[in-house]
């Protein structure tokens, strides 16, 4: 028996609209901790990770371990039903080939259900260590949005490159090049405003701007996003989830041929 | 010219 009260519906639309155009097919894993995600985009370059503690729900209940595979596509279909300030409720009992999504009004006088097919997704499990990265860099994720939205009209990669100077992020297309740097800038009576580089060394990576901006579609769940680098890693950008969790994003870097 | 490295380039199967 799985069910799952989530008062802030929105944020489950939220997280489905930002994910659905990367990942197709997931698995949904629930357990005591929370609802969490692991899946790759199907070339296997990026990754998303998606933690919903089940201290952020209103109501918990989750038996025994359970892991639903869903179509993203399907998912969306339906939340898109709920509305914005609609409470969202998952349902499921064990061993079940659906999941019913409950929809109630702040008022309570409309109360939906929809129910879902499950799938089995035969999925390829990650194991992604714990690592010390060379650079941190918190930005305002609308700034960071907006630098890799204006950079892609012009090349297709990004070279970002933590200094003590700044965060730099770097194109070059047929019309020219770009050049984008953002410094360090404490604003401390608007913290989400904020620009804050931690560097413990210096560290330069090339990605493809098409996954950075597919990533920015999380951008309206967090005012922040933090990107942390180093050269013998994938990039992590991370959205939190205001006090529920995080969706994390991977995405291996390009290197020179 | 860049190459796409994989993410099984640095992450392990579970």
């Amino acid at each position: 028996m799985l069910e799952l009260r989530l008062v802030q519906g929105s944020l489950l639309k939220k997280v489905i609209e930002a994910i659905k155009d990367l990942v197709t097919d997931a698995n949904f894993d629930c357990s005591a901790t929370g609802l969490s995600l692991q899946a790759m985009d199907s070339s296997h370059v990026a990754l998303v990770a998606l933690l919903l503690r089940s201290e952020g729900f209103e109501h918990y209940r989750c038996d025994r371990n359970i892991s639903m595979g869903m179509n993203l596509n399907n998912m969306s279909k339906m939340l898109k039903c709920a509305g914005n300030d609609d409470i969202i409720t998952i349902k499921g009992d064990d061993g079940g080939d659906t999941i019913t999504f409950m929809f109630e009004s702040p008022n309570q006088d409309k109360i939906s259900d929809f129910e879902m097919k499950l799938m089995d997704i035969d999925s390829e499990h990650l194991g992604i260590p714990e690592a010390e990265y060379h650079a941190i860099v918190k930005m305002p994720s609308s700034e960071f949005s907006r630098i890799c939205k204006d950079l892609s009209s012009i090349g297709d990669t990004v070279v970002i490159s933590v200094t003590k100077e700044g965060v730099k992020f770097t194109t070059r297309g047929d019309i020219g090049t770009a050049n984008i740097v953002c410094r360090q800038n404490k604003t401390i009576d608007k913290p989400d405003e904020a620009t804050i580089i931690e560097m413990n060394e210096p560290v330069s990576l090339t990605f493809a701007l098409r996954y950075l901006n597919s990533f920015t579609k999380a951008t309206s769940l967090s005012e922040s996003v933090t990107i942390s680098l180093s050269s013998d890693l994938p990039v992590v950008i991370e959205y939190k989830i205001a006090d529920m969790g995080y969706i994390r994003f991977y995405l291996a870097p390009k290197i020179e041929d | 010219m860049y190459k796409q490295q994989k993410l099984s380039a640095f992450f392990g199967c579970k």
